[in-house]
């Protein structure tokens, strides 16, 4: 489903150059559990970024249900995400000017879906969150935790083929992280591709595949139990 | 040294009453070493503004250093801050146009401390921090855990009397956070007061002081070997 090959990422700072991505190979296959650990600064997020097609490699290919999305124009690759790939942001990027509730229902609204069932589907997910008494607040009303909460409703909302979460316990205590994790492990029961950037060991041993990258480099990939 | 009595903080969303803080009682002395810990949305960050006159109670006061802080006026309560508070944001809230170097020097520079001195002490921060080869990045340029040790190395360049840190290891590993804990009471055992929000239990029971928050109020302060 997921076939990263030879994949460099790159970045130019001044006269410095940082390379976040070195000749990464990766497959994955539809339903996996995927969790991704390694130190501050070794590529997570860049990799992540990349296989949301919210970013480019600048050698190596990408290929997605067997198709090329390197190579797609920009407008093909925003129509890619939108239809295939949910992504929970490791700073969530909330808009500001809408509430918790306009939020979720965003990613609704572009695609179409009638009133009556987006207003049905964020009342079950705001429930499912303990968060149905925040619903007009904005994320400046909002706490840490709660906008984690909202942005990873907006991310399921649309229930996509392959969700990408970039840290989504950072912010949160021990219940309401167990309450998410469990969130998407149900997601995922049901089919959808789960890939979790964690630095929480509790939370990555429980993927049925980890994943540890270090300096930019797939440094172990274990299948089974821990 | 720190004293609230009956703080209470009310947020107004529309017609809706969010009581943040619930006649908040807290005494802290100089030199201590607090963890505040607590669910999502208990009221840690809101607690921890309060301290750092970043916002002001609805109802009941304010004493440092025996001085009633609440009835300052903004221009004095930003003075006392930058004389005496350092603070860690829970997301940071870094100046996005200044590199990593820049922003560090920032408060340095606004208390007119000499260029060969900022630069000296720039330099031995970013080398604690393990971030010697980053200093020319802007956050854009830079990784969640790399700009929280920016905002650590910020909050602690000017030597303040108080750290207020909310969550200062959140996207950090483990490794990461351990080295900024450490550097956290190493400045404690120098004689900084420091009050540390944490979801974390390992880092949360190494503070002498643990408090917990649930609902606005203190539902436990303990002292002592946990
Ligand atoms: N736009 C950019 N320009 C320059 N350097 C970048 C850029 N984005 C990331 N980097 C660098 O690339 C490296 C990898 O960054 P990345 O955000 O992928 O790390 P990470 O594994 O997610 O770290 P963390 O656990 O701290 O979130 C870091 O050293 C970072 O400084
Ligand atoms: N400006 C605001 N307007 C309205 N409500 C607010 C505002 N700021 C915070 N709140 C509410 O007050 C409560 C406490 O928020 P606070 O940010 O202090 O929680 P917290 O303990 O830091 O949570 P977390 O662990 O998720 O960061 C939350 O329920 C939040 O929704
Ligand atoms: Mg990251
Ligand atoms: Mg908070």
């Amino acid at each position: 489903m997921i076939r990263l090959e030879k994949v460099e990422r790159i970045f130019q700072v001044g006269d410095q150059q940082v390379t976040a991505l070195n000749k990464v190979d990766l497959n994955i296959e539809a339903g996996e559990y995927i969790s991704i650990m390694g130190p501050s600064g070794s590529g997570k997020s860049t990799l992540l970024n990349i296989l949301g097609l919210l970013d480019r490699p600048n050698r190596g290919q990408y290929l997605l249900d067997g198709k090329d999305v390197t190579s797609l124009t920009d407008d093909e690759q925003a129509f890619t995400r939108q239809q295939k790939i949910g992504f929970v942001f490791q700073f969530f990027h909330l808009i500001p000017r809408l509430t918790a509730e306009a939020n979720i229902e965003l990613p609704m609204i572009l695609a179409g879906i009638p009133e009556q069932e987006r207003k049905d589907r964020i009342h079950t997910v705001l429930k499912a969150i303990g968060l149905e008494n925040r619903a007009d607040h904005r994320p400046d009303q909002l706490s840490g935790g709660q906008l984690q909460r909202i942005a990873i409703a907006r991310a399921t909302i649309m229930q996509p083929k392959v969700l990408l979460a970039d840290e989504p316990t950072g912010n949160l205590d021990q219940h309401s992280g167990g309450e998410i994790i469990q969130l998407l492990e149900d997601l995922n029961s049901k089919g959808l591709t789960l890939i979790i950037v964690t630095h929480d060991m509790n939370i990555g041993k429980r993927a049925r595949r980890r994943i540890r990258i270090v300096d930019g480099q797939i440094s172990a990939d274990e299948t089974g139990v821990a």
